[in-house]
């Protein structure tokens, strides 16, 4: 099991995420309205952000930021949990996720 | 006079971005669609792109990107431009810059 897989299975909810990103700050907070309690990885501040960027781009994920994993599965970058949103069918991912 | 305040003076809208920044897009393009040619300097890819950054953060403006000037003067980063825009006034400041 590589890496990023192992980590977004240890939560219901898992964002890669860049601290000096304004569109990663926009998803968690929308995320975090929830009441979901996500784990967040801030890639350009932990050591092993390098590493994890280059998986997340091995699994075709690019642009890079966010990323966001629900019940181990890729949700979607921005524009994709933005779309849920609106479709309302977020809310329903995040409960059959566990999540909620 | 400084480089920013000499590189504003040149065209009536000039936009500092980061070619990796989905933000510094969505601000170019809402500025490209009122048909103005502003002038585009991508941070992360241009030699000068980390004195300009110093330059702007001397001057204040922290997040760096995108910073956009009307008519030689600091317009603001996205907040202020979509803000701008959604009360119909980024119009009349661009024609009053003779960027329209
Ligand atoms: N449309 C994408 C935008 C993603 C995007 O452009 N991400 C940028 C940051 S805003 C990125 O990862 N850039 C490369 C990098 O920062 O290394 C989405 O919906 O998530
Ligand atoms: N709220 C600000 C957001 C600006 C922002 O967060 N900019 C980020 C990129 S999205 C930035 O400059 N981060 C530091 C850097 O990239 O060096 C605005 O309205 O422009
Ligand atoms: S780096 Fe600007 S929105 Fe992500």
């Amino acid at each position: 099991m590589d890496m990023v897989t192992r980590m977004v299975s240890e939560r219901p909810v898992v964002i890669f995420s860049k601290s000096s990103c304004s569109m990663s700050h926009t998803i968690k907070s929308l995320l975090l309205e929830f009441g979901v309690n996500p784990a967040i990885y801030e890639l350009d501040e932990i050591s092993k952000g390098p590493e994890i960027e280059q998986a997340l781009l091995r699994l075709g994920r690019s642009p890079v930021v966010p990323a966001v994993f629900i019940g181990g599965k890729f949700a979607g970058g921005a524009n994709e949990i933005i779309s849920l949103h609106l479709q309302r069918s977020l809310q329903p991912m995040l409960k059959n996720a566990g999540a909620l």
